[in-house]
């Protein structure tokens, strides 16, 4: 474990607590889409097959745990409690998210691997993970004002992966037989897809003014 | 070996 891949994972911690903080503190999930938090529970359920099957480390399973129980968690209180729910912008998450599931797999049969059960959900995951943002960004687009707590989450998601590109990279130089090629490109398009959200957010800090995407 | 396919990462 090196000191790029535990700060993304600690990143990707904080913009899960930075979200269940809103959920819970304002009561409310406007602004936030349902799609891509369903999206996320898929990648954590898909990815995490190997919870039961192999050991890393007690860090790796509590992570796992987690990440799991909060993304359903989220998916629950944006679906069945009464109040939270009644704030969630159905019209305005209107994604095809169904096609990024599709596409996913089509391309996870394609190129994995190894052709497993496991392999083949690990490369979905991987996949959808890189493409689970985007209907949140089109929902951010659309409902143009962005609360706070909103912004850092999207923030915290989007640089998560972007310390686990570091990570790659330190593996790559430091470990012989180091490959992740998969993950790591799939990386850097989950990465690339939040640049225009880092810019906006960049200049919101900049100029001490509230975040604002261009409609 | 068995550990490298093991996907370590979250």
């Amino acid at each position: 474990m090196n000191i790029f891949r535990f700060a993304g994972d600690m990143t990707h911690l904080i913009s899960v607590l930075v979200l269940l903080l809103k959920i819970y503190a304002t009561k409310s999930c406007s602004g936030i889409s349902l799609k891509t938090q369903e999206l996320y529970a898929l990648v954590f359920l898909t990815r995490y097959l190997d919870l039961l099957t192999d050991f890393i480390s007690i860090y790796n399973t509590v992570m796992k745990l987690i990440f799991i129980a909060s993304s359903l968690a989220i998916v629950w209180c944006m679906r069945v409690h009464p109040i939270v729910r009644r704030s969630y912008d159905k019209d305005l998450d209107t994604f095809r998210h169904y096609f990024l599931v599709a596409a996913s797999f089509i391309l996870a049969l394609l190129v994995n691997e190894k052709f497993g059960f496991q392999e083949v959900f690990w490369a979905f995951s991987i996949y959808l993970e890189a493409v689970a943002i985007l209907p949140q960004l089109v929902l951010l687009q659309r409902s143009g004002n962005v609360d706070n707590l909103t912004g850092h989450y999207i923030f915290f998601l989007g640089a998560y992966r972007a310390l686990y590109i570091l990570n790659w990279i330190y593996r790559y130089f430091m470990e012989t037989h180091f490959s992740r090629w998969i993950a790591c490109i799939a990386g850097l398009v989950q990465t690339a897809l939040y640049a225009d959200f880092f810019y906006y957010y960049y200049i919101s800090w900049k100029n001490k003014a509230k975040l604002q995407l261009p409609a | 070996d068995k550990d490298d396919d093991k996907h370590d990462e979250l």
